[in-house]
């Protein structure tokens, strides 16, 4: 249960990594490891925030099945990230 | 009864509690939320004269360990939040070599990335 | 992330730095 845990940290510090590599090759501004590492253990423990909503939001509507429904509710709170995820969710729809 | 105040009580609040023309500070307001990530360039709006703009970042020093409550605890996105920024106050010496990546590491498995 | 890190470069490009460190992240963070 720890190393898997532990191994989904390492996957997510991995592709924090590599997202941070983009934006500073397009700001041309570097992150030092400390800030990536900083990033990578908010986006996890974001993460664990995510499932519960979801979760949540999935059996309020008595499914057992997480939908995109849900992870719209998720960003429901700013207009310009719910029409990002919506515009997102057509596109993988299609 | 209704859901207003009543005379008496709007009289007390506009006493005691109501900023107004006469107080330095006329108002508050949280900066607005804009994700510059989604091309989203919000004009920074210029503060309206009175107008206190309250920062999110001024107290973080503070924010870096549970203070107290009285009934309600903290919620679960602060408790993260508080640990995190403890993680930045720990990390913040450190020159090159990263503690949390050297812990990390070992358990990099690519096929979790793919 | 790629907000935080966006957030994190405007910190560093307002403090004329040209690498992001947790002190500029730590900024960012509360109103993330």
């Amino acid at each position: 249960q720890f190393s898997h845990r532990q191994r989904l940290k390492a996957a997510v510090h991995y592709a924090v990594g590599r997202l941070c590599s983009e934006v500073a090759l397009d700001k041309q501004v570097q992150f030092n490891k400390q800030t990536v590492a900083a990033i990578a253990e908010v986006t996890f423990r974001q993460c664990e925030n995510f499932a519960k909503d979801l979760e949540m939001f999935a059996r309020h509507a008595k499914r057992s099945t997480v939908t995109t429904e849900d992870v719209k509710l998720l960003a429901r709170r700013s207009n310009s990230l719910l029409k990002y995820i919506t515009e997102k969710n057509e596109e993988i729809a299609q | 009864k209704d859901g207003f105040l009543s005379e008496e009580e709007f009289n007390l609040w506009k006493r005691l509690y109501r900023l107004g023309d006469g107080d330095q500070v006329k108002g508050v307001v949280l900066p607005e939320p804009h994700f510059p990530s989604l091309q989203e360039d919000a004009m920074p709006k210029e503060p309206t004269a009175g107008i206190r703009q309250l920062s999110l970042s001024e107290w973080r020093l503070w924010q870096d360990h549970p203070l107290p409550t009285h009934q309600v605890d903290h919620s679960d996105r602060c408790h993260h939040f508080i640990s995190v920024m403890q993680m930045i106050e720990e990390m913040r010496q450190e020159e090159d070599e990263c503690s949390y990546e050297r812990k990390i590491k070992p358990f990099l498995r690519m096929e979790d990335v793919r | 992330v790629v907000e935080a890190a966006v957030r994190g470069v405007q910190q560093a490009q307002a403090e004329d730095l040209d690498i992001v460190d947790v002190d500029q992240l730590e900024k960012v963070l509360p109103q993330l």
